[in-house]
């Protein structure tokens, strides 16, 4: 794939739970550390991560499919609902352990529209805004044994708006208060979206690395004598976490991939 | 060529930026949109050793080289585009996401974007109402020669010219909006298929914001190329 942290581990697939915050009695403390929850248990039920709130209850069948027919109607939008309604916790177990001088980051690369994160116990808010990453230094916060709790409380956006009854291009345009996607008030070709977008709507990944890390590399080409010269110019941010100075080879390699998987060097 | 080395100190609990001094490619495979020659990749890999602790990190990225331009161009008001040098007509087309319930994937993206390259597409203008595209939809760009016309997140109907007029000013929290334009610059910005950032559609972001883009996504001095034979256009 494009981009690859090589130390990276994605979060997705079948093992997320997901249940409405309303219908859940238990903390996100209590919830990461003494309570919990396991797929038999109501209100819990199988989430779609990376997805939204709505694609999950699309897929366990609560709610019908909103395209097709007028199945839309049928599920009731987040105006008439209240946002608590489609405030959901997501919850997660993973396996982390780290050998001396490793770190580890939990990283979102998208969450609409913020979100309170509690692992093993330990609270952190994310702050509002779909289009940002997230990543959240966990490394003293892992468990001793590796088996490590998550729960994520996603809240929606702000400003989801009342559609009115002519529906139009964006609905009230309340949504355009906060920094999200805009369709999802419905649009000309579009109804509109019930949850607005809300979830987890983009890769979950931890990150081990040792002492240094790399951050966002910009790789930019210039050109002179039409094209037969060229030179790629590589800058990138580089963090120290320990506590003494890291004395580093900072290496960048490029090869030419003729096809798959066969590299010219 | 094509393997640097270079040893640096990083203090305790401190963030650094460092910069290569940059490698030379003599005569290198350019990327190409569709229908214009080859989309080639170089696979570009950064990685980091500690002395006493090994390889801390490591990074890649498929990385393409080539130039676009582009300008408002006096005889047609339209913008042109030029890559590498060479004018393209652009046969483009308006994406505003996979699926409304945000079930991306990478098995998708590719169907969707091979299918643009095969109906002879060259761009794809992925609208201001809609999503800033992930990661996986510019990899497959990349691969396919589809270039990508990418719009931060405001429509003239929402904001400033929609029946009712609302949201003149944009979005409540400016800086919010900033902070999420250069998170979403760094996430996509080393993709060889990104040809334009654009404010939004049909309609200018607030004053404000639009002169911290322009100002936060002119090119760096420092990668100016001026080549005899186009003018590097700004």
């Amino acid at each position: 794939m494009a981009e690859e942290h090589h130390r990276k581990t994605t979060l997705d697939g079948g093992s997320w739970l997901a249940a409405r915050s309303t219908e859940v009695k238990f903390t996100g403390t209590q919830l990461t550390t003494t309570h919990p929850p396991t797929s038999s248990t109501s209100p819990w039920i199988q989430a779609v991560v990376p997805g939204t709130v709505l694609a999950t209850l699309v897929k366990n069948k609560v709610v019908p499919d909103p395209f097709y027919g007028l199945q839309n109607e049928a599920i009731i939008d987040i105006a008439d609902s209240g946002r608590e309604f489609y405030t959901f916790w997501f919850f997660t177990t993973f396996h982390c352990n780290l050998s001396t001088n490793q770190y580890c980051d939990l990283n979102f690369r998208g969450i609409n529209y913020s979100a309170d994160v509690y692992l093993n116990g330990h609270k952190t808010v994310l702050p509002k805004g779909m289009f940002r990453r997230h990543s959240i230094d966990v490394t003293d916060i892992l468990h001793p044994d590796g088996n490590n709790l998550l729960a994520v409380l996603v809240h929606p956006p702000d400003h989801p708006g009342t559609i009115p009854p002519e529906g139009g291009q964006g609905g009230d345009h309340e949504i355009g208060k906060d920094v999200t996607t805009q369709y999802v008030e419905g649009w000309d070709w579009m109804t509109p979206i019930r949850d607005r977008n809300t979830g987890i709507w983009d890769e979950v990944s931890i990150s081990v690395t040792g002492p240094v890390k790399i951050i966002d590399p910009h790789l930019v080409s210039s050109f002179f004598d039409n094209y037969e010269r060229a030179y790629l110019h590589t800058t990138t941010e580089l963090e120290n976490r320990s506590s003494w100075t890291a004395e580093c080879s900072l290496t960048v390699q490029v090869t030419m991939e003729l096809e798959d998987s066969i590299c010219l060097v | 060529e094509h393997l640097q080395t270079r040893n640096l100190s990083i203090p305790a609990k401190s963030r650094v930026q460092y910069t290569f001094p940059e490698l030379f490619f003599y005569k290198p495979n350019l990327w190409w949109p569709n229908g214009m020659g080859k989309q080639s990749l170089y696979n570009v890999v950064i990685s980091i050793d500690v002395k006493e602790f090994g390889e801390s990190d490591s990074w890649s990225h498929l990385f393409g080289f080539r130039k676009i331009e582009s300008h408002i161009d006096d005889a047609t008001g339209g913008r042109l585009f030029k890559v590498n040098g060479e004018p393209v007509f652009i046969r483009g087309g308006n994406w505003i996401l996979s699926d409304g319930l945000l079930r991306l994937s990478k098995k998708r993206y590719n169907t969707d974007i091979k299918f643009h390259a095969d109906m002879n597409f060259n761009m794809i203008r992925c609208w201001g109402g809609g999503l800033a595209e992930r990661p996986e939809f510019y990899h497959y760009c990349d691969y396919y020669g589809i270039l990508v016309w990418q719009e931060f997140w405001i429509t003239g109907d929402v904001d400033g010219r929609g029946v009712p007029i609302s949201n003149p000013k944009g979005p409540l929290d400016h800086d919010l909006f900033l902070f999420c334009a250069r998170d979403t610059v760094k996430l996509l910005r080393n993709h060889p298929s990104l040809a334009l950032w654009v404010g939004g559609n049909e309609q200018t972001p607030p004053d404000d914001i639009n002169a911290a883009l322009k100002i936060d996504l002119r090119l760096h001095p420092d990668f100016e190329s001026v080549d005899e034979n186009t003018k590097s256009m700004g």
